[in-house]
C-alpha cells in the first residue's frame, strides 16, 4: 500500500509581498503548517483521506489570511457567499454547497451533503437551512469579515467610480 | 480560495475546495469551488485535484475532471496532466490559476502560472514543507 500524503493549497495569485506584513506573511505560512499538521494526524493514523481533507480545509477556512470562510472576498454587496465541495474518489461520492452566508465552514456543510442528502450540490438560503438542520456552526455574515477585504472591496468601487477598473491589478480584483 | 488533495494508507483518493469567490463580485456568481469535475475532482487509482483561479475558464474546461481524463485516456503522468492544463490556461485563456493534485502512487504536482501560490505537503518522508512564492 501506498505511503500517505496530503498536499494543500491557498489560492493563487500575485501574493506580492507589499500586500502583507512580515508578521502576516509567517501567520499565512504558520496557517499552512497548522492544516498539514492536521490532515496528518488523521493519515498517520490510519485515517481516511476524506476526513484529512476536509480537516485541512477546516484549518485554512478558520484563518483570516485565505479567501476562503473567516477572510473571505466580499460580492459587490459587501456581504459574504461562499462556495465548497468535498469528493471520495474511492465511492465517487460527493457534495457541495454554494452561495451560503452563514455556515462557519463551508466545507464541513459539503460534507454534510455528500452523506446526509441525495443530493450533490445545494445552494443558497436553502443551504444555510441545511447546515443548521444538520447541526453545523453556523454565525452571522460579519463574521467572515476582515478589514483586509472591507479596505480591497472599498478600493475596487474607487476605481470603478474613477472610471479605472480596468487597470486593477489581479490582487484588487480577486484578492 | 483553499483546497486539499490526500491519499491513505489504503490508497483511497479524496479532494476537497472552498472559496469566498472573488473582491466585488456579482451576487449570486459561482465559480468552479463547488462544481464536482471543474474546481474539485478525485477517483480512486488515478488521482484527487483541487484548482485555484479564475473560475469561469475551470468551469468551461471542466478542469479539475480534465486531469483526471488525461490520465486515464490519454496515459500521461499525474505532471504532464497538470502542467498542461495550468500552462495551457495562461497561453490560451490569460489567466492566473493554480491547483493541487495527488495520485495514486504519491506523487504530488502543485503547478501554477502566477506569481505565487501558498501551499503546502507532506509526502511519504513524512515532512512538512510549506511556500508562497517559487521558492
Amino acid at each position: 500500500m501506498p505511503s500517505p500524503v496530503i498536499a494543500i493549497h491557498g489560492g493563487c495569485g500575485t501574493l506580492a509581498a507589499d500586500l502583507q506584513s512580515a508578521a502576516d506573511w509567517a501567520e499565512t505560512r504558520a496557517h499552512l503548517a497548522a492544516a498539514l499538521r492536521a490532515a496528518w494526524r488523521i493519515l498517520a493514523a490510519g485515517g481516511a483521506a476524506l476526513d484529512a481533507v476536509e480537516a485541512a480545509v477546516v484549518v485554512l477556512e478558520d484563518s483570516p489570511h485565505f479567501n476562503a470562510g473567516h477572510g473571505a472576498a466580499l460580492t459587490e454587496d459587501a456581504v459574504h457567499e461562499l462556495d465548497a465541495s468535498i469528493m471520495d474518489g474511492a465511492t465517487m461520492a460527493a457534495g457541495a454547497v454554494c452561495t451560503v452566508r452563514t455556515i462557519r465552514n463551508p466545507v464541513r456543510a459539503a460534507r454534510a451533503v455528500m452523506e446526509r442528502s441525495d443530493c450533490v450540490l445545494l445552494a443558497g438560503a436553502a443551504a444555510d437551512a441545511f447546515a443548521q438542520a444538520h447541526g453545523l456552526a453556523c454565525v452571522g455574515n460579519g463574521y467572515f469579515t476582515t478589514e483586509r477585504r472591507v479596505q480591497a472591496l472599498a478600493a475596487l468601487k474607487a476605481r470603478a467610480a474613477r472610471g479605472t477598473i480596468a487597470l486593477a491589478s489581479e490582487a484588487e480584483r480577486h484578492g | 480560495t483553499v483546497g486539499a488533495v490526500a491519499l491513505d494508507g489504503d490508497g483511497r483518493l479524496a479532494a476537497a475546495t472552498s472559496t469566498g469567490g472573488f473582491n466585488n463580485k456579482p451576487a449570486g456568481r459561482v465559480g468552479d469551488t463547488p462544481v464536482i469535475g471543474a474546481g474539485t475532482y478525485a477517483r480512486n487509482g488515478v488521482c484527487a485535484v483541487s484548482c485555484t483561479g479564475q473560475g469561469e475558464v475551470f468551469m468551461r474546461r471542466v478542469a479539475a475532471y480534465d486531469v483526471v481524463a488525461r490520465m486515464s485516456y490519454a496515459g500521461q503522468t499525474l505532471r504532464q496532466a497538470t502542467d498542461a492544463l495550468v500552462l495551457d490556461m495562461l497561453s490560451s485563456h490569460r489567466i492566473g490559476a493554480g491547483l493541487v493534485a495527488v495520485d495514486a502512487a504519491g506523487n504530488v504536482a502543485m503547478p501554477f502560472n502566477t506569481l505565487g501560490m501558498a501551499r503546502g505537503w507532506i509526502a511519504a518522508d513524512g515532512r512538512l514543507r510549506v511556500a508562497t512564492h517559487k521558492d
